[in-house]
């Protein structure tokens, strides 16, 4: 596509293609988007995150999609917001005064080597690459290896599952570009990371079943982003804190942030409502970022109303 | 390249708490089991990819001790073959 107004935000696409849309969103709309190069993957790949910003020292507001590298609906969601926040700013009133007053960091593809892979080799594959020293399993699941509960109940110390959480904290280096980020911006103010499939909003904790000190105000915009979201086509979401919603997971990514000071920590399980799982037909693409996108205005809005 | 002929994924309802533990217990890296949705609460559907090879041995097991499920993808690699060809059809366009 010779622009991203002709980029197809109808289909899948591939790590190269997404590489390619980010380079020419930077390149038509540099006084708003720049990139940052926040690490490289154990593959060597950049960890590309895009910043919007409409003015210096400000605080900002996280965003993130595939870390888990199967979702495909949300890099997919991600590369849609990324068009959404150049197109409506400077015209929607709610988001030109977010970006007024903070910035917003997207990252689209949080996990590239795992996202390459689903493309050449395993469609189905969600954790990292990186081999595991004594096995011939490979990978660590990037949403078990936080600092926070590391290795506790609702992780495995098993190299072979899904929900292996590494050797050590922060031991994936697409993890610990995300950590020395936040610690070195020092003032992020929201961080909503994004997967699927369940279709829930999910605040912390995960791996204790302590209420966060902040669980009424985060229950109660949970509610309300839920509502703007399921005002759109009526995609009904279930949401909470992670343990009292699903199960316990220890070594999350919200968990940790939430941890940090950061307050509005969410996760999203975006659609599917179990017809297609992580196979969601492309033609669910545009309207599955739409609705969230619904939700995050939401959150973002609060955060800016509400600073700490 | 992984490639899911005759995989089908399986939406189960556990009647109940004992039901859960059940499938928890199912030998998933023998059976080659790949939940996309764990066994956690009966409020709360699992779903689990079932390899071709693995389809009869938990179909039995889910039936010899009544827990109800439903297919949700008959075959993964027919979906997975429908999604190729879209993002194919949109390079090539």
């Amino acid at each position: 596509p010779r622009s991203t107004d002709d980029f197809v935000y109808t289909t899948y696409h591939d790590l190269d293609s997404i590489y390619s849309f980010i380079d020419m969103l930077v390149a038509e709309h540099s006084n708003l988007v720049s990139k940052i190069v926040i690490g490289q993957s154990y593959e060597s790949r950049p960890l590309n995150v895009l910043k919007f910003s409409t003015g210096a020292n400000r605080p900002g507001l996280w965003i993130d999609t595939g870390i888990h590298s199967r979702e495909w609906v949300t890099q997919a969601s991600g590369i849609w917001f990324a068009k959404k926040i150049v197109t409506d700013y400077g015209r929607d009133p709610v988001l030109t005064d977010i970006l007024n007053n903070y910035d917003i960091f997207l990252e689209i593809v949080t996990n590239p080597d795992g996202f390459a892979y689903t493309h050449s080799s395993d469609r189905m594959w969600r954790k990292t690459r990186k081999p595991n020293p004594g096995s011939s399993c490979v990978g660590v699941d990037p949403n078990r290896n936080w600092d926070a509960g590391f290795g506790g109940p609702g992780s495995s110390g098993n190299p072979c599952t899904e929900t292996y959480h590494g050797p050590s904290a922060h031991s994936e280096p697409e993890v610990k570009a995300i950590v020395d980020f936040v610690n070195s911006h020092g003032n992020l103010k929201a961080f909503v990371s994004i997967h699927s499939y369940s279709q829930m909003l999910l605040y912390p904790y995960g791996y204790k079943s302590t209420p966060s000190q902040d669980q009424a105000e985060l229950h109660e915009l949970s509610r309300k982003a839920i509502s703007e979201l399921q005002s759109l086509y009526n995609t009904s979401y279930r949401y909470g804190s992670i343990i009292t919603t699903i199960y316990q997971a220890s070594g999350g990514t919200i968990d940790w942030t939430y941890d940090q000071g950061i307050k509005y920590s969410y996760t999203f399980e975006l659609r599917d409502t179990g017809r297609y799982g992580f196979i969601l037909p492309a033609n669910q693409i545009v309207p599955t970022a739409e609705e969230t996108w619904l939700a995050l205005m939401a959150i973002m809005e609060h955060t800016k109303n509400n600073p700490y | 390249k992984v490639t899911f002929e005759g995989d089908q994924v399986l939406r189960i309802t556990a009647k109940n708490a004992e039901q859960i533990s059940l499938l928890k217990e199912l030998p998933e890296q023998t059976l080659g089991l790949d939940f996309w949705m764990e066994p956690v609460h009966e409020s709360l559907p699992v779903d689990v990819r079932v390899p071709f090879h693995s389809l009869q041995a938990v179909r039995a097991f889910l039936a010899y001790n009544q827990i109800q499920y439903n297919v949700m993808i008959e075959d993964v690699q027919d979906l997975l073959d429908d999604e190729e060809r879209e993002m194919v059809k949109f390079r090539t366009f």
